[in-house]
């Protein structure tokens, strides 16, 4: 038999303060509560409890839960900042700031190398590389020869990594990024400056006694 | 075409790497 229930309201286990994470972040306090729209509704798109999981990430990105997709998982995984295989409403927060069109540049070029950085190692290596290009030919349903995509490789090698040791460096992707600004589109979401415009019911689920904008 | 572009320009158009469709309702 369950328990009696008063209707209480539904827990968010990493639902930080509002105030708080504005402070920490380029987000206004009206705009981490438009942001908390978005985050109840991607959480509760296949389990209610408040947190996302990688399935509710993919459905929301693909609005097609069964899709996988290796950069998806990589994004995922960098935002589960605490490893539990959920994104809490704080983390999700305090990532989404990176792509803030205000957010410093160190911050987003730093994410990116974490990005590609798929084993942690320190290093993009090239065979790194090599399987990112691979998922994504396989995503995109391209064909490429072997002998393209390693013409490919080289070529991004001879280009990225300057001291030849056939790894790119934190230092040798800050410079390659730098030569090739356009890597970095992808690190910017403009839809975060209109958040409260995209999510307008914030303003009727406000915490929050003045909001501050 | 694709050989003259880096490997990661090519990457960086992965729809999986698009959080904008987080936006879209």
């Amino acid at each position: 038999m369950g328990c009696f229930q008063s209707k209480t309201r539904k827990q968010f286990p990493g639902h930080e303060n509002p105030v708080i994470l504005a402070s920490q972040t380029a987000f206004s306090v009206s705009e981490v509560e438009a942001l908390f729209e978005l985050f109840k509704s991607i959480s509760s798109s296949v389990i209610d409890d408040g947190l996302i999981n990688k399935e509710e990430f993919q459905l929301a990105i693909f609005k097609n839960r069964k899709k996988e997709n290796l950069f998806a998982n990589r994004i995922f995984d960098l935002f589960d900042v605490k490893r539990k295989g959920v994104i809490d409403f704080g983390d999700f927060v305090r990532s989404l700031n990176v792509f803030h069109p205000n957010a410093p540049q160190e911050d987003k070029i730093d994410f990116s190398f974490k990005l590609y950085d798929m084993d942690g190692t320190g290093y993009i290596e090239r065979q790194e590389v090599k399987q990112m290009l691979i998922a994504l030919l396989s995503e995109s349903e391209m064909r490429l020869a072997d002998e393209t995509v390693e013409t490919i490789l080289d070529k991004t090698f001879l280009e990225a990594d300057v001291n030849e040791d056939g790894k790119i460096d934190k230092s040798e992707w800050q410079n390659f990024v730098s030569r090739n600004p356009s890597l970095m589109k992808i690190m910017t979401l403009p839809y975060l400056r209109d958040i409260t415009t995209t999510f307008p019911s914030f303003v009727f689920n406000s915490e929050v006694d003045e909001i501050a904008t | 075409r694709p050989v003259t572009m880096n490997a990661f320009e090519l990457i960086s158009k992965s729809q999986g790497l698009n959080l904008g469709c987080l936006f879209e309702k």
